[in-house]
């Protein structure tokens, strides 16, 4: 398994 | 001019002690509305969003926008120096390089006041969209805390499958393996100590525990956690403060390679 980051599925505003 | 008072200071401590485990810096952001705080960790893992209500205050003042980027290890280091039972006020000026924590005693006989410095921090905010989630699991708080803590003994993930039958926490490792299965409350009398699970779809997710572990490090905040879930999306892990608000934790799965 490994760690994915928010910033996959959240856009930097 | 920006001034929020709280009667208890202890909403503040535990704020802090929920939040300085996966975050070194923030920036609180300060509104009519009231106090905001969006910040990830380091590694872009997991997210803290933070609501403060200004009518959860006992005086709340806020004239303009104020920014202020605290470090959390010497705001951690100012709340130690308040008693549970002192009173709160946060103020800072328009455009101020500095924040005044005062404290006053509830007789009124010692009052002790802190100036920190600000930071200018320019950290990266998320966008995160309204979302409508296939499985929410509402149970107590201390419940929550007390199977991670447990579950994270035998391994370094742990994996939360959501069905019609209930919900299933586990994890394995070298030593073995371990599953906790818990159902919803049958009747609910007392809605705090209650397990509730409302699913659209199952969802199976895994996710690192040691973060799940910083979470509940904000149980002392509220008797229930909600956890929301949908496939192949961060989870969300809410307390809400009661009169006040609400802290709320996002954490990217892992998944197959």
């Amino acid at each position: 398994m490994s760690q994915t980051t928010l910033t996959k599925f959240y856009n930097t505003r | 001019m920006f001034e929020a008072r709280l009667l208890k200071s202890s909403i503040l401590k535990k704020v802090l002690e929920a939040i300085k485990d996966l975050l070194t810096q923030a920036t609180f952001d300060c509104d009519d509305n009231g106090i905001q705080l969006q910040a990830m960790d380091n590694s872009h893992v997991a997210l803290v969003s933070l609501l403060l209500r200004a009518d959860g205050f006992d005086k709340y003042r806020c004239d303009r926008n104020v920014t202020m980027g605290m470090n959390l290890g010497s705001m951690t280091k100012i709340l130690k120096c308040a008693g549970d039972k002192d009173t709160v006020t946060m103020k800072a000026q328009d455009n101020a390089d500095t924040v005044t924590f005062v404290f006053e005693s509830p007789n009124q006989e010692k009052v002790s006041d802190y100036e920190m410095k600000l930071m200018n921090l320019d950290l990266e905010h998320l966008g995160i969209p309204e979302t409508e989630y296939s499985c929410t699991i509402r149970m107590p708080s201390a419940e929550f805390a007390r199977m991670c803590r447990d579950l994270s003994q035998f391994g370094e993930s742990i994996v939360i499958s959501c069905t019609k039958e209930g919900v299933k926490f586990s994890t394995s490792g070298d030593i073995g393996s371990a599953n906790i299965k818990l159902a919803q409350t049958a009747s609910i009398d007392k809605e705090d100590e209650a397990v509730i699970i409302e699913m659209d779809e199952p969802v199976t997710l895994t996710f690192a525990c040691q973060y799940l572990n910083y979470f509940t490090k904000a149980t002392s905040l509220s008797p229930q956690v909600q956890l929301s879930m949908s496939a192949d999306v961060p989870l969300v892990v809410e307390y809400r403060i009661p009169d006040i608000g609400h802290i709320r934790y996002y954490l990217a799965p892992k998944i197959e390679e």
